[in-house]
């Protein structure tokens, strides 16, 4: 039987403010060496997804703005959630990594594929 | 018992040659909705390998060249490697795909640790 998301999610997540610029976004990814970084709005609540791959999407559309690239309907998962649950997500979407939040919409946690395949790891 | 790579890589996999730009490379990364390219040398031999990360990066450090950004030593993985091996290897550098290479170093698929994650979803 799998463990639920809160026993493989990552609790020390990056954010970026959604007013950063893409500068500020792609200096934070680099320095926490992670490619998922979710955006808050002012109110410390979850406002959309950037990662890697956006950037990289701007770099090849000349785009400026962290909100022009920015995912902005999150897919999330909750700290009880099932794996299998959380993997299905993922291969519907083809994405990598789910913010973990909490009924007020705070980030408290990232559950990635890296983190998963280490679980099968694992068990053998 | 766990697969080998052949199970579980992606036989289609998009490249890129050493002396293409940044720009191309993101444009690729954009249009095959993947992260990791891997990057071939004159001679259709893998060469590098540059990533979302990559490209992420170079827009916090103003790089221009592909060949600066890319990531020359390549970890990869063969046909008929188990795949433990490749989630310890994908661990111990926190990478989250390696190109498959035959002994040519040709690249003739990719696994990926979201491939690898949904293997979990279906033994369930
Ligand atoms: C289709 S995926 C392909 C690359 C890779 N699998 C990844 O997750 O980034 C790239 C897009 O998915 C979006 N994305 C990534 N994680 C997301 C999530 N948890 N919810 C919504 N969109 C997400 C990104 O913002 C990006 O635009
Ligand atoms: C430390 S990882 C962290 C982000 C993410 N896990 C990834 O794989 O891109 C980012 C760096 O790993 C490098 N990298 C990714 N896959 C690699 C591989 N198979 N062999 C060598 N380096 C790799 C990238 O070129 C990039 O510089």
């Amino acid at each position: 039987e799998l463990p639920l998301v809160k026993d493989v999610m990552i609790r020390e997540v990056k954010t970026v403010d959604d007013r950063a610029s893409i500068a500020e976004a792609a200096k934070l990814m680099m320095e926490s060496q992670s490619t998922h970084i979710p955006v808050l709005s002012g109110d410390g609540k979850l406002a959309g997804m950037v990662t890697a791959w956006d950037i990289s999407t701007a770099v090849a559309k000349r785009h400026e703005e962290l909100s022009e690239i920015m995912t902005k309907k999150v897919i999330t998962a909750g700290l009880e959630e099932p794996l299998e649950l959380v993997i299905r997500k993922m291969e519907r979407s083809n994405i990598s990594a789910l913010p973990v939040i909490d009924d007020e919409r705070r980030v408290i946690g990232m559950v990635s594929s890296d983190e998963i395949s280490k679980l099968i790891g694992k068990r053998k």
